[in-house]
């Protein structure tokens, strides 16, 4: 289950604290999975109390904007820590879905890799076994057919600390590269932070989506949670 | 097996120090619902008195929504998003589909606050643990009237960072991340939160 709560002393109207904390909520905690299960209980909650001894914000106010996006990079990093401690998990994944022609079918396929254990057991492993990303990505649910077109994708590795080639091209316009640096790849996944990279190639919407590893550890945990 | 490198998540993720938003007060305490004695009970006070507060929410979009999902919603719609000025948290047990009784137990949750604070309809509750299990509502009760009782309230660091525990279940580090911001107009304000959740997390909330 995920449970948050986000106070500030600013004053806030309450139908803008609303909408800031929506919008925020649906690029955080809305782009996270650990396991792919929906809790019953999850909440976010924010709290304004204005101890602050400035003018209320509401949507017209000029900070309105600027604040919206300062709550959402800090919900971003909230959202964040709840991945990196997902049970039993080794690594903390970045899925960027670019260039796609809508935000909502970037978010479904972010999702659908986020989601796949398959891409999770074989990011455990350290296995460069992108044909499950690919997989993933195509039965995604989408609203427009349109948003995956096979012959523009390009699918990458990406490391995330100081290395080069920082990009470990997987599909590129399309096309399948099947004598990958299985070195680099193993480098690139021995990280305890990586990125998967997917351009789609067929608007510049994009999301992003936070996920983790899936190990043993996860079995063990959950097999006997209610002792 | 040749993934797994350990690190130590607690002192990589969890703050040291920090400086939290002027008027805002939290309580803890292990009530015992859980059962090893650890944290498992808090609740974050607005003591502003300068201006009325303002709430906003998103909750869970699982058809069985738990009863205080379904509870707090109501308190939301019921204030318009004002003058709320608690939030009661427990975890150990999620008050989750427990029909008609875990209904009475989380309106008695927000009552025994809204009595404590002396204010109508101004208290949030949230509950995470197991599902399908009721709440042992005498230590509840027993946990809120001590948190108060016994003025266990604070702003300083530990104060919020034991908050961040007593809402953890299988987490291994406590999430609380605080900050501050600055406006064009000079204006300075602090963002505090707080979050658990390691295992069933694939929120989609609204």
């Amino acid at each position: 289950t995920l449970l948050g709560f986000i106070v500030t002393d600013l004053p806030i109207e309450s139908k803008a604290l609303q909408k800031m904390l929506t919008f925020a909520t649906t690029r955080s905690f809305n782009c996270i999975s650990v396991d792919g299960d929906m809790s019953t209980n999850d909440t976010i909650c924010m709290l304004a109390n204005g101890a602050i001894d400035t003018k209320e914000i509401n949507e017209d106010s000029k900070d309105f904007e600027q604040v919206k996006l300062q709550v959402t990079e800090f919900a971003q990093r909230l959202a964040q820590l709840v991945v990196r401690d997902g049970e039993g998990s080794t690594k903390f994944v970045t899925v960027n879905v670019k260039n796609a022609l809508h935000f909502e079918d970037a978010k479904i396929i972010a999702e659908s890799i986020s989601n796949s254990m398959l891409v999770k057991t074989a990011l455990y492993g350290q296995d460069a076994n992108w044909g499950r990303i690919l997989c993933a990505i195509g039965y995604a649910k989408l609203n427009d057919l349109k948003s995956l077109d096979v012959n523009k994708i390009n699918v990458s590795f990406i490391a995330t600390d100081n290395s080069e080639p920082r990009e470990l091209k997987l599909v590129a316009n399309g096309v399948p590269q099947l004598e990958i640096d299985e070195t680099r790849a193993s480098e690139i996944l021995a990280l305890n932070d990586l990125e998967v990279s997917v351009d789609l190639g067929t608007g510049d919407q994009a999301a992003q989506f936070w996920t983790c590893d899936l190990s043993h550890e996860y079995v063990t945990i959950n097999g006997d949670y209610r002792s | 097996q040749r993934s797994k490198q350990l690190i130590d998540k607690y002192a990589l993720y969890v703050p040291k120090t920090g400086s939290f938003p002027k008027g805002f007060e939290v309580g803890y305490t292990a009530s015992g619902v859980k059962k090893n004695g650890s944290l498992d009970l808090g609740v974050i006070l607005n003591t502003n008195k300068s201006r009325p507060s303002t709430a906003a929410a998103v909750f869970t979009t699982n058809k069985f929504k738990a009863a205080p999902v379904l509870t707090s919603k109501k308190v939301l719609e019921t204030a318009r998003g004002k003058n709320i000025n608690a939030i009661v948290v427990n975890s150990g047990c999620a008050n989750s589909v427990t029909g008609d009784l875990g209904m009475k137990d989380a309106q008695v949750m927000i009552d025994l606050v809204n009595d404590k604070i002396g204010q109508k309809n101004s208290t949030l509750v949230m509950s995470t643990g197991v599902i399908g299990q009721r709440l042992q509502m005498d230590k509840i009760s027993t946990g809120i009237n001590k948190i108060f009782g016994e003025e266990k309230f604070g702003s300083d660091f530990n104060s919020w960072l034991n908050v961040a525990k007593s809402i953890c279940t299988t987490d291994t580090f406590p999430k609380l991340v605080t900050s501050r911001f600055k406006l064009p107009s000079g204006t300075e304000y602090t963002l505090t939160g707080m979050a658990k959740g390691a295992g069933m997390i694939c929120p989609n909330m609204a």
